[in-house]
């Protein structure tokens, strides 16, 4: 996966996110678009696919927007055991939708993944409506091991993530992340709309075979949500 | 040319067995197939797969509402097992390692 949030020359925070896992070809054909909606409004929008009640992608309008990745670390084993043991221990998934569903802003939103235990660790990159909210959490299953907020002022208008920990080289494999980074920089802060995005993410490697959909989101302005099964 | 995803309502008034009703029969042909391919996917399946099963066995003890009901109802809308929808929900949480 790749998910990318950033902020524009006006202080609008962006998100856009690339989801690539195996059996992409059923994935891409169960892929949905759900509005959760409690007394005929729009609570929070997940894009998922039919038959998973967990959300890795989704926007509480006006408050913000999250979605995660996979961090391949520690043993499987260790995380079936975390989910019986621990009683608090939440599924990932489940974690995310959870928050969608109860936290109001990007602050309560962010300290609720990163202090509430998993099974499995992660990485969240969350979205909010004002200047600065903008992060990726490197999840640990008991807490956070890394917070890394943008800070425009500094330079850092956007922040990458893939499938690896951002302070540390991707391999050379499996290099998303620098592709990514140049199609952002070639794009500019100041071109930053719904049609950039969608190009950024249709960037190979960015997209790639088993990228299943592209959403592009943005809290402030939900109605520019937009997601795109693909079929590269 | 990429086209939108089908979009649906999840209505969270009601119960939570009947919230997925909708996109569960809609996809009652195809979702059954990836839930078997992707129960070939879990590592070491001797052992993770009785693992599981546990959990489903007692879903409302191992996991929150509101996943529970809402896992139920879908196993019964597709006429699938309860562990075999637990187990595609939680294959994430499983298969990062």
């Amino acid at each position: 996966c790749t998910s990318i949030v950033m902020q524009d020359a006006n202080g609008t925070i962006w998100h856009a996110r690339n989801l690539d896992y195996s059996f992409t070809e059923i994935l891409r054909n169960i892929s949905i678009r759900v509005d959760y909606q409690k007394g005929g409004k729009t609570a929070y929008t997940g894009i998922t696919y039919a038959g998973y009640v967990g959300l890795v992608t989704g926007q509480r309008p006006n408050a913000f927007t999250m979605t995660m990745d996979e961090r391949d670390q520690g043993a499987w084993w260790m995380n079936i055991l975390i989910a019986i043991l621990d009683r608090n221990a939440s599924p990932v998934s489940f974690l995310l939708r959870d928050t969608l569903a109860m936290s109001e802003n990007f602050t309560s939103a962010l300290e609720k993944v990163a202090y509430t235990t998993t099974a499995a660790s992660f990485y969240t990159i969350m979205g909010g409506v004002r200047v600065g909210e903008g992060a990726v959490i490197t999840k640990g299953r008991v807490g956070p091991i890394d917070i890394w907020k943008l800070d425009a002022k500094s330079g850092r208008w956007y922040e990458v993530e893939t499938n690896y920990d951002h302070w540390a080289p991707p391999p050379a494999g499996d290099d998303r992340r620098d592709p990514a980074i140049k199609a952002m920089n070639s794009m500019g802060q100041k071109s930053i709309s719904k049609k950039s995005l969608f190009n950024v993410m249709s960037t190979p490697p960015v997209m790639n075979n088993k990228t299943t959909y592209t959403v592009v989101m943005s809290a402030a302005q939900p109605d520019i949500m937009e997601a795109w099964i693909r079929n590269p | 040319d990429p086209v939108n995803p089908p979009a649906f309502v999840v209505n969270l008034d009601l119960p939570e067995e009947q919230r997925w009703t909708e996109v569960a029969l809609k996809y009652k042909q195809l979702v059954p197939d990836i839930y078997a391919i992707m129960k070939q996917f879990l590592p070491d399946p001797t052992i993770s797969l009785p693992l599981i099963r546990k959990i489903a066995a007692d879903v409302d003890k191992y996991l929150a509402k509101p996943y529970a009901g809402e896992m139920r109802g879908i196993a019964k809308t597709l006429n699938m097992s309860l562990g075999d929808v637990v187990t595609c929900n939680l294959l994430y949480d499983i298969s990062a390692f």
